[in-house]
């Protein structure tokens, strides 16, 4: 494991569902700021993978930090990787501690 | 105004 994010695991979420099915709180100036997954729904994408969990934080999304953006726009990022036509995939990077990093 | 209260800001996809 590395220093900084000891439990970063990649979940690799295949776009099963129509919806991803994930809700998130936080972002860059709050007090959490890396986005959260605070709810996932059964039936969507994430919830058909298994390996997502409420209380993770989301450190990527298809390699790309989330670190340093605001709510909006990761959550921009997130919903433009699930309607991306080009990959039938979207890879998070997650950690389950919620260390400030 | 007030300032934005990001801290609630929840999005669902």
């Amino acid at each position: 494991p590395g220093l900084l994010e000891p439990t970063s695991i990649l979940v690799r979420v295949a776009k099963s569902a129509s919806t991803l099915g994930i809700a998130i709180e936080g972002g860059a100036n709050t007090r959490q700021p890396l986005p959260r997954i605070v709810t996932i729904q059964r039936g969507g994408s994430a919830h058909n993978c298994g390996q997502l969990r409420v209380g993770q934080v989301i450190l990527e999304v298809n390699g790309v930090s989330l670190r340093g953006r605001e709510h909006r726009e990761a959550a921009r990022l997130i919903a433009e990787a699930f309607k991306n036509k080009d990959k039938d995939h979207v890879d998070f990077l997650v950690t389950d501690f919620n260390v400030a990093l | 105004s007030p300032p934005k209260d990001y801290e609630d800001e929840v999005t669902f996809f």
